[in-house]
């Protein structure tokens, strides 16, 4: 091989890792570095295009798991936790040589390396021809990462290639596999809610559909209920998904919808932005002319800032807004708190078993119209609020009580963090 | 960059040296089988593996074949018909598929299980 394999081999880069039924099942570290060896690439691919493939293999793992995977050029090479290469027969110091082209196409150790044989015809994920060098890069880190092959249609893990389609996705089983060794994703949220939108159906009939939001620091996560999961390629920047409104941190997002009012704002601070749903983008100033973002205290008299979290009960056509232990029903007809109001929000919304409850600084409150239900988020916990269908099914419960928490990630799965450096990928 | 030693680069070509032979004959079934953990026999997956993998034969050998013909989705008939040589000879990683027996060294000392394992 033209790429001197003996002389990586000479400096010792040996295989790390363990043979199936070693020690170690998975990675004990969160953060996790990768390199592709500046003396093993593709002669096939440019390394611009080398990288962002295995970038983009790192990030699809990180999309469904606790773990992060960071490119490191700079660290000694043995500090490296992941390094690929390319390589042909007898390669890269390893003691499984490659068979040339066809056939076998990369290995991976378990917890270590990753080669590739550069006698195949690699390719890029857009290209119709030869072998994915995405799929094949996705596949192997399953293996360093700790699964086995698996014959289930559908799956990554399946040892042989298969042509398909440009586009693949981890599925259902890769997810709970890999789950099995690293656990789910945590994490608490800033604010959680629908985003109602009209389309008209193939019959010209105005249809109203929803999709579920989640945001976290200055990263958004599209929730598809449907299929349980984010959507494909999520989390995006609030910045690129939504202009105009602040880039981080958003405090509440509240949707104030009746037969004359449709209405959409974002809470920061002690101000808030209305968004404009057909222009997708935050109104820059009022019918008025009053420019956004507005002080709260104009706008919403009474009520507190900065905001906990904040979401429109449509029955009752009241915003509740949470701030600290105590929750303001504000009148949107009469634009003022009720007389009686602010209670705790224990008074509001009582815990269904005694002491399980948030109690104070709730995250995030938000209608869910997937569960016809309101959900109340805090850390990594939810409680889900006694709706009518409860109330049919067992009249003892408390109006607004409070279910027992639980955890978000058995309910919205894979709202995951990547590394920051593979956000825009 | 490839280096080409002819000046119109005809050796762009792949050499037939660099094709992977292709898995034709029983002999060529057994290693494959053997080296990809469906003998039953864990194929050898280490820095220094000592001479070669052992290949199965006879009876082991038709029961190989047939573990590889169900994960398949082939019929189990533990021939290597030609379906069954066309299969082992797609694509695939080179890791194997088979796990293999757990290790018999005496159990380890009592002590916390693994983080990931009991982390949920």
């Amino acid at each position: 091989s033209p790429r001197a394999p003996l002389s990586l081999s000479r400096r010792g880069w040996q295989p790390r890792g363990y043979p199936d039924g070693g020690a170690a099942q998975a990675f004990s570290k969160r953060t996790l570095s990768w390199r592709l060896l500046g003396e093993a690439l593709s002669s096939q691919l440019s390394v611009a295009d080398q990288r962002r493939i295995v970038a983009l293999a790192f990030r699809m793992w990180s999309e469904v798991t606790p773990l992060d995977f960071r490119e490191d050029l700079a660290a000694p090479g043995a500090a490296v936790d992941i390094k690929l290469g390319f390589g042909r027969g007898r390669h890269l110091g390893c003691p499984r040589a490659f068979d040339g082209s066809g056939q076998e196409f990369a290995h991976a150790w378990r917890l270590g390396d990753i080669h590739f044989d550069d006698d195949e015809h690699f390719t890029p994920p857009t290209s119709d021809t030869g072998i994915s060098l995405l799929k094949v890069a996705v596949h192997e880190i399953g293996h360093v990462l700790g699964l086995p092959h698996t014959y289930r249609t559908g799956s990554i893990m399946q040892p042989n290639y298969i042509p398909q389609e440009p586009a693949f996705e981890l599925d259902w089983s890769d997810r709970k596999a890999i789950q099995k060794l690293y656990g789910s994703c945590e994490g608490s949220f800033d604010t959680a809610f629908d985003w109602i939108r009209k389309e008209r159906n193939q019959y010209g009939e105005v249809m109203v559909r929803f999709s579920t939001y989640f945001f976290r620091n200055s990263w958004y996560w599209l929730y598809e209920n449907r299929n349980n999961r984010t959507r494909y390629g999520d989390p995006i920047q609030i910045l690129t998904g939504w202009p105009g409104i602040p880039t981080h941190n958003i405090d509440a997002f509240v949707h104030i919808w009746t037969w004359k009012r449709d209405e959409r704002y974002f809470f920061q601070g002690n101000q808030y932005w209305r968004y404009d749903s057909d222009k997708d983008q935050a109104l820059t100033e009022d019918e008025q002319g009053k420019s956004y973002p507005k002080l709260i205290s104009e706008g919403f008299p009474g009520i507190p800032s900065p905001l906990d979290t904040a979401f429109y009960d449509r029955r009752q056509k009241l915003i509740y807004f949470f701030k600290e232990s105590l929750v303001f029903a504000f009148d949107v007809n009469r634009n003022r708190v009720l007389n009686s109001y602010p209670k705790r929000i224990t008074e509001v919304f009582p815990a269904v078993i005694p002491q399980n409850h948030p109690f104070r600084n709730i995250d995030s409150a938000y209608y869910s119209y997937a569960y016809n239900s309101i959900f109340f988020f805090k850390g990594n916990a939810y409680w889900k609020v006694v709706n009518d269908k409860d109330k049919q099914q067992n009249s003892w419960l408390p109006a607004n009580g409070l279910f027992p928490k639980k955890f978000i990630s058995e309910k919205w799965f894979d709202v995951c963090d990547v590394h920051i450096s593979t956000l825009n990928m | 960059e490839s280096l080409f030693h002819s000046r119109d680069r005809s050796d762009l070509e792949p050499s037939p040296l660099r094709q992977a032979k292709p898995i034709a004959d029983l002999h060529a079934a057994q290693r494959f089988l053997s080296r990809y953990g469906w003998s039953g026999v864990w194929a050898a997956w280490g820095p220094s593996p000592e001479g070669p993998p052992e290949t199965p034969k006879g009876a082991a050998l038709a029961e190989a074949v047939r573990r590889f013909q169900r994960a398949n989705a082939l019929p189990a008939s533990g021939e290597l018909d030609a379906a069954t040589l066309a299969a082992m000879n797609r694509p695939r990683c080179g890791v194997p598929d088979m796990r293999p027996p757990p290790p018999s060294a005496p159990p380890s000392p009592p002590g916390p299980p693994p983080r990931a394992r009991s982390r949920r």
